[in-house]
């Protein structure tokens, strides 16, 4: 197949993404940094909570099962909120599976490669792309429509209270590098692309995918970041921290949920089952 | 794999089945 060059290959993951994602960076910095007719509601406490989630729970839930919706009202505060993470991942997994089969040669790979490279890469692009959502007070949800704050998120009960924080401090460090949508677009489709995941059939192909985003994606920073120069190694170092971030998300999701009257969603126990 | 990623599996081979929530 015919090798797509270095800004063409750039500009088309830069579509995919704003196509297929509801959020991006440049729309959640319009909501951050306060250039919005309609503010978002801040939730900063258990009356605040209370008061968004009337206001916003068509929003946050709109595609929820209504028999959920009624037994969510008589569950605490943590279990919601749990939920409304699953519901955001849920959404999130399905914009990001949309999103790798724009990812030239995806869509030919072997189905069960397709899924293996999901299975490992979609909370790994997730908390990267939950950084654009983030600055050091809070986390945009809701479409813009609300901002959780952080000392909320950390004043939760355990283990509930230690969900967000190692997110937020990633983010602090990701946003650092100050990257934009087409960078990001980039990034995420590196994660998914990864010849390394257990049980690939096909490691050499996707290691020729894996090879032409990244090399685009080097080349892309330089023309994009011309100032600095190491940003290429410090992006493929964040790689590493993702899979991190990922390995003990998975564990702390993996004990909530033995221990904790939470159910997890479908999509997200074919994900966690067997990951690490 | 296919048995373990019913959903994912989905998601994948068709892109207008929205996940049923």
């Amino acid at each position: 197949s015919q090798q797509p060059d270095t800004k063409s290959l750039a500009k088309q993951m830069h579509e995919a993404y704003l196509k297929h994602f509801h959020m991006n960076k440049a729309k959640a910095r319009v909501f951050l940094t306060g250039k919005t007719s309609t503010p978002p509601f801040v939730i900063h406490d258990m009356d605040t909570l209370q008061h968004a989630e009337q206001k916003l729970i068509t929003q946050l839930l709109g595609n929820m099962a209504s028999g959920d919706v009624s037994t969510l009202r008589e569950r605490e505060v943590e279990a919601r909120l749990f939920l409304f993470c699953q519901y955001a991942s849920v959404a999130t997994v399905t914009e990001l599976t949309e999103f790798a089969k724009a990812v030239p040669g995806f869509a030919a790979l072997d189905l069960n490669d397709q899924v293996t490279l999901l299975k490992y890469g979609v909370y790994e692009a997730l908390f990267a792309l939950l950084a654009s959502c983030m600055n050091k007070d809070g986390l945009l949800v809701a479409h813009g429509g609300g901002f959780i704050t952080r000392e909320f998120l950390k004043s939760l009960r355990k283990p509930f209270s230690d969900m967000m924080e190692p997110k937020f401090q990633f983010a602090m460090r990701f946003n650092a590098l100050e990257l934009d949508d087409s960078d990001l677009a980039l990034f995420v489709a590196a994660i998914i692309c990864c010849g390394d995941r257990p049980g690939l059939s096909d490691v050499s192909q996707i290691e020729r995918i894996q090879e032409s985003i990244i090399h685009v994606l080097r080349l892309h920073l330089l023309s994009n970041h011309p100032d600095n120069t190491l940003l290429f190694p410090k992006l493929l170092q964040k790689l590493a921290d993702l899979r991190q971030l990922v390995t003990e998300h998975a564990e702390l999701v993996q004990d909530i949920n033995k221990t904790e009257d939470a159910s997890l969603h479908p999509l997200l126990q074919e994900i966690y089952r067997d990951m690490y | 794999l296919k048995e373990k990623h019913k959903i994912l599996h989905r998601l994948l081979q068709n892109s207008s089945s929205p996940v049923d929530l």
